[in-house]
């Protein structure tokens, strides 16, 4: 469990949100 | 059997038990999703954040986004009535949450609630500290070390400008505000091992 975040769905949302992209994320 | 969420990203701790697994996680990840977008787009106007590479960005955010939150809902913490405020609005004494199976990071957090609100930070002191809290050069995963120190550094100096001339007779507040790094830091690994335990369950 080295990675949090990933295993939150965070990374997603953080990339999404970095490149201006702020539609829902989509399973 | 019942299960209960005492993350206050929650709308509520309790949670409907005709509801799977996976509807429950779904409930919770729309639930934080706007406050970690909040937090992408705080990174997003801090200064130099983005001349970062982009991996390095993530990088940071992936690591530091739960401190961040944990800074900027400090208000939810009611120190003087020992409750925590849901995102959804209602309202939890720490005894309750403790029944519904909190543990040890609620009371770390509530004391650390405490010690940053005791601060008076004013919000553009509040805001530069939580660009110091992201922009931390020892997050794991950093490919470009010296840049990341360098905008670290930038905003460490920027924060003890503006604490020395908004407090020139509270000398300790900068130091203390340093200290605060460790603690979350400290937070941040605990609630680690609350989600493993939360997603093994």
């Amino acid at each position: 469990f080295s990675d949090p975040a990933s295993n939150l769905g965070l990374e997603d949302i953080i990339r999404k949100a970095l490149m201006g992209n702020l539609e829902e994320r989509q399973e | 059997n019942r299960m209960h969420l005492v993350c206050p990203m929650n709308t509520s701790a309790h949670v409907d038990p005709h509801k799977s697994g996976h509807e429950v996680w779904e409930e919770f990840s729309q639930s934080f999703t706007p406050a970690v977008r909040e937090v992408v787009e705080f990174a997003k106007k801090i200064p130099g954040f983005r001349d970062l590479s982009q991996p390095d960005q993530v990088s940071l955010l992936k690591a530091g986004t739960f401190e961040v939150l944990v800074v900027r809902f400090a208000s939810l913490f009611d120190v003087r009535d020992r409750t925590i405020t849901f995102l959804g609005g209602k309202k939890y004494s720490v005894d309750t949450l403790r029944a519904m199976g909190a543990g040890d990071l609620l009371n770390s957090m509530f004391d650390f609630s405490e010690k940053l609100t005791n601060l008076g930070l004013s919000e553009e002191e509040m805001s530069l500290f939580t660009a110091v809290v992201l922009v931390s050069a020892d997050r794991s995963g950093i490919e470009n070390v010296n840049s990341v120190e360098a905008l670290q550094e930038t905003l460490i100096r920027a924060l003890r400008s503006l604490i020395t001339k908004n407090h020139p007779n509270e000398s300790a507040i900068f130091t203390k505000l340093l200290l605060k790094l460790p603690d979350l830091r400290s937070l941040n690994n605990m609630h680690s091992e609350q989600l493993l335990a939360f997603k093994v369950h």
